[in-house]
């Protein structure tokens, strides 16, 4: 029945989130800000050659270089909407290896995306590189920043490098950047940031868009030393990796980032739990 | 400091730079997986003595749930009726956080160490990480909970037995259910 409608809101006290009628999340709403945020999950073909020359380079442990576009996965997701009076979920199906469940908790600004992704189907024999985006209208003229090892935010500019002219050969990977802690976009007015529970390679390829990438399984080694491909499997079959991005998204005036910050300590170092049976207390 | 020594020797493995970039072989990744689990299990002890003297749980077992990323702790899946969750907080600074704890599809209720209740949520764990293989047989759910924490405090969860009420100290619909030892512990409680 929920398919059915045009759009569905899932809102607490600080953060309203919308879904189009594909279940895709299309705008976010928080701290005096809406922003049309639509978000989606692609794959990039990895590169296979025999490593002899530079353009037969594979993608590997060491380097990722995709062979094309991405890929998007899934046009429309099942979706179902879980209300408790504290939490609410969105548990989003992309397709049989890509889920995800995306949460807002009351008194909390900000929204947690918790994907699952795996096991990375090799059936056709071409190695994938899972990623996810986040586009929006902020118009960020190609600048964006990431984190310093979880240190001061260093600025990125697409297609630039600080100290020299780059021959981007590279149009993805060259202006791929380690995410340890966050990334964020911004303009005049607004600033979206992501943050990570782990260290991932992200990016800005186009004004507005923000993706960080989330799983691979590739089938070439790429030379550079491991003498394998990186195809890690467990209990038989491809490795399913589970993890969490947060957004958040705010008024550049209000100085967001100060925020961001205390949320990606949390994030980092959250509690750590401890269980005992009762009837053993005193 | 044997077991401490146990986990200082992994972490100094552990700064090898292909294992923090991932670029290790396969069968070396898993031989990190092993030292690692044996060093966390062996810090364990001393976490569990360290929590004993710090708290009034002298003989609590102090299990650290490793697979509570995937939703997994059969601790409190099929553990005792009541169950204490001891949160630590490694930040300098005191923290509110939702805290998730891996159940069966039951109706709990979670006081705090003052005995009063705190508002809860039950939600299943999505249907495919429930699939998942390796994960058969476990927690269905996950009971969801707001702590404050300073430094160090714990939680009791229970399961609901059947009689009507609204705790009257926070005003907490309990969905109809409440437990006549919650009760009891929420008066002693109560500020004379």
């Amino acid at each position: 029945d929920i398919q059915s409608r045009a759009e569905i809101v899932v809102k607490n006290s600080l953060v309203k989130l919308t879904f189009d009628g594909t279940g895709h999340l299309n705008q976010v709403e928080m701290n005096g800000v809406t922003e049309n945020i639509r978000q989606d999950f692609y794959y990039y073909n990895g590169a296979a050659g025999n490593n002899a020359e530079f353009k037969n380079r594979s993608s590997g442990a060491y380097i990722f270089r995709p062979n094309g576009t991405e890929i998007l996965i899934g046009n429309t997701v099942s979706f179902s909407v879980y209300e408790g009076a504290q939490v609410k979920e969105v548990h989003q199906r992309f397709n049989q290896w890509v889920s995800q469940v995306i949460r807002i908790y009351e008194g909390v600004n900000r929204v947690e995306f918790e994907w699952l992704v795996g096991p990375i189907p090799i059936n056709d024999n071409i190695g994938k590189e899972v990623i996810t985006r986040f586009n929006s209208t902020i118009k960020s003229n190609g600048v964006f920043y990431t984190d310093s090892n979880g240190r001061e935010m260093l600025r990125r500019e697409r297609n630039k490098r600080e100290y020299f002219k780059p021959n981007m050969t590279e149009a993805v990977s060259g202006n791929y950047y380690p995410v340890t802690a966050r990334i964020a976009i911004e303009d005049a007015t607004k600033r979206i940031a992501l943050l990570n529970d782990r260290a991932q390679g992200g990016s800005s390829l186009k004004d507005g868009a923000l993706e960080l990438m989330l799983h691979r399984r590739l089938l070439r080694d790429d030379a550079f030393g491991v003498g394998e491909a990186l195809n890690e499997t467990a209990f038989g079959q491809g490795l399913v990796a589970r993890g969490k991005v947060y957004l958040v998204l705010g008024k550049v005036k209000d100085a967001p980032s100060r925020y961001e910050r205390v949320e990606q300590q949390q994030i980092h170092l959250p509690f750590w739990k401890f269980f005992s049976s009762a009837s053993k207390a005193s | 400091d044997d077991n401490l020594n146990q986990l200082r020797h992994a972490m100094g493995v552990m700064q090898h730079h292909d294992a923090i970039t991932g670029t290790e072989k396969q069968h070396v990744a898993q031989d990190y997986d092993r030292l690692l689990t044996a060093a966390i299990e062996s810090a364990q002890t001393n976490a569990r003595l360290a929590l004993q003297k710090l708290t009034n749980l002298t003989s609590g077992e102090f299990v650290s749930c490793l697979q509570l990323n995937i939703s997994v702790c059969d601790f409190t899946k099929d553990g005792a009726n009541q169950v204490v969750v001891t949160l630590f907080n490694p930040l300098a600074r005191p923290s509110t956080q939702y805290v998730r704890v891996p159940v069966k599809n039951e109706a709990y209720i979670v006081t705090d160490d003052t005995g009063r209740v705190v508002q809860s949520d039950l939600l299943p764990v999505p249907s495919e990480v429930q699939a998942l293989s390796f994960r058969s047989k476990r927690a269905t759910h996950e009971l969801v909970f707001s702590a404050y924490v300073e430094k160090l405090r714990s939680y009791y969860i229970k399961k609901r037995v059947n009689r009507r009420s609204v705790d009257d100290q926070t005003g907490v619909q309990l969905n109809g259910w409440e437990d006549e030892n919650i009760s009891e512990a929420k008066l002693k409680a109560r500020p004379l």
